[in-house]
């Protein structure tokens, strides 16, 4: 554990708890992508396999557990609790196409083609294209609540701090995960324009509007 | 060596 692992860790935490703030207190999930969120909720079961048969991490398995709880959790206030509130008809982003791809992607580059490797290559590259949906939601709506962009930047920054985290752990204990390294480096890229905007307007207590 | 086959990240 290091200081850039820990501080993405955390900011995967914070991300979960801007998002279930921001659906309490509007009492809506407008502007939030349900696709995306199911995506995630993909991501973490076909990566936390080893839940199953260990080891069993206590930090590890504490976080995974929270992030498989919480996603299911959200996509549930979405579905049931919040439904009307759904942008159901501009979050139509197709993704099938991010599913197929991600996993051709794992067919091609696993660590051994077992089940359980190929699924963890499967959600690191499903991982890396899962906000895509909900920043398309934003780019339809062309705007965005703060709190919203506060929790898109928090997750996005997860992804991004790991980078650092990977640098480190190469060059101090030898060892490089390419598959989620590569993933992971694409992920942050994905997020690039939207880090851009947030940088320039939203920390500069603007509000989030792409040009039109 | 064995550690290296675990992937111990989230």
């Amino acid at each position: 554990m290091n200081i850039f692992r820990l501080l993405g860790d955390l900011s995967h935490l914070a991300s979960i708890f801007i998002l279930l703030h921001k659906i309490r207190t509007t009492k809506s999930c407008a502007g939030i992508s349900f696709r995306s969120q199911a995506l995630y909720v993909l991501v973490y079961l076909t990566r936390y396999l080893d839940l199953l048969w260990g080891p069993w991490l206590l930090y590890n398995t504490v976080m995974k557990l929270f992030f498989i709880g919480s996603s299911v959790y959200v996509l549930y206030l979405m579905k049931f609790d919040y439904k009307p509130s759904h942008d159901m008809g501009l979050d139509n982003f197709k993704v099938e196409y991010l599913i197929g791809g991600s996993f051709v992607m794992a067919l091609l580059f696993n660590l051994a083609f077992t089940f359980d490797e190929v699924m963890w290559s499967f959600s690191l590259w499903l991982e890396s294209v899962a906000i895509l949906p909900q920043l398309f939601l934003l780019q339809r709506t062309g705007e965005a609540e703060t709190i919203t962009t506060h929790y898109i930047f928090a997750l996005g920054a997860y992804r991004a701090l790991y980078i650092p985290n990977w640098l480190y752990r190469w060059v101090m204990e030898g060892r490089v995960e390419f598959i989620a390294v590569f993933a992971g480096i694409i992920q942050t890229i994905v997020y690039a324009d939207f880090f851009y905007v947030y940088f320039t307007k939203v920390i500069q207590g603007q509000k989030f509007e792409l040009p039109a | 060596d064995e550690l290296a086959d675990v992937h111990d990240e989230l």
